[in-house]
């Protein structure tokens, strides 16, 4: 994976 | 506008535009900011990281300007910065202000307003950044937005952007 698309696997939204 | 110091960087221009001990919002260091963040290779990311820290200041004051920091860079910064602010990475720091699990019960109700008022806005005016809605919708969700800010700040988004004529 390129670094773009590994960061925007590890995008994720904090649970509430 | 008398331009930033060259030895200045995004932190310690930050720390000026963000200071307790400004009376008032100082617009002057607030664009000294904004166009620091134009002018350097990653000012958008590096910009992002300190504002996700100092929004949750617990010097209410610095909480605030650096809320309306944020806001300036939405409008100043362009869509590189959007993209920052489209991410969970930046998005996370402002839901940890709402969000009872993390600072939510300690932040001051002024923030937590801004908070919202801003999401508000941007999911409405940055439809591009998908990450805002669904954090916004999330809030909803939850019940840590009840109902939809009446505040929308229009000189940020007048309008939608006009289609070209050619398409």
């Amino acid at each position: 994976l390129g670094f773009d698309e590994e960061e925007e696997r590890d995008d994720h939204m904090l649970p509430m | 506008m008398a331009s930033a110091d060259e030895n200045e960087t995004l932190e310690t221009l930050l720390n000026k535009a963000t200071s307790p001990m400004n009376r008032d919002e100082d617009w002057e260091y607030i664009m000294n900011f904004c166009d620091r963040v134009n002018i350097e290779l990653e000012g958008p990311e590096i910009s992002c990281r300190l504002l996700g820290h100092k929004m949750q200041s617990p010097q209410e004051r610095e909480a605030l300007q650096a809320l309306t920091v944020v806001e300036a860079c939405v409008k100043n910064c362009g869509e590189s910065f959007h993209r920052q602010v489209g991410k969970f990475r930046f998005l996370n720091e402002m839901i940890k202000l709402i969000s009872p699990k993390y600072l939510g019960t300690k932040s001051p109700e002024s923030v937590k307003k801004k908070v919202i008022e801003m999401l508000y806005s941007w999911q409405a005016g940055l439809p591009q950044e998908p990450k805002i809605i669904e954090a916004y919708q999330m809030l909803k969700k939850q019940g840590l937005v009840k109902e939809d800010p009446v505040y929308m700040d229009k000189a940020y988004f007048p309008s939608p952007a006009p289609r070209p004529k050619n398409a």
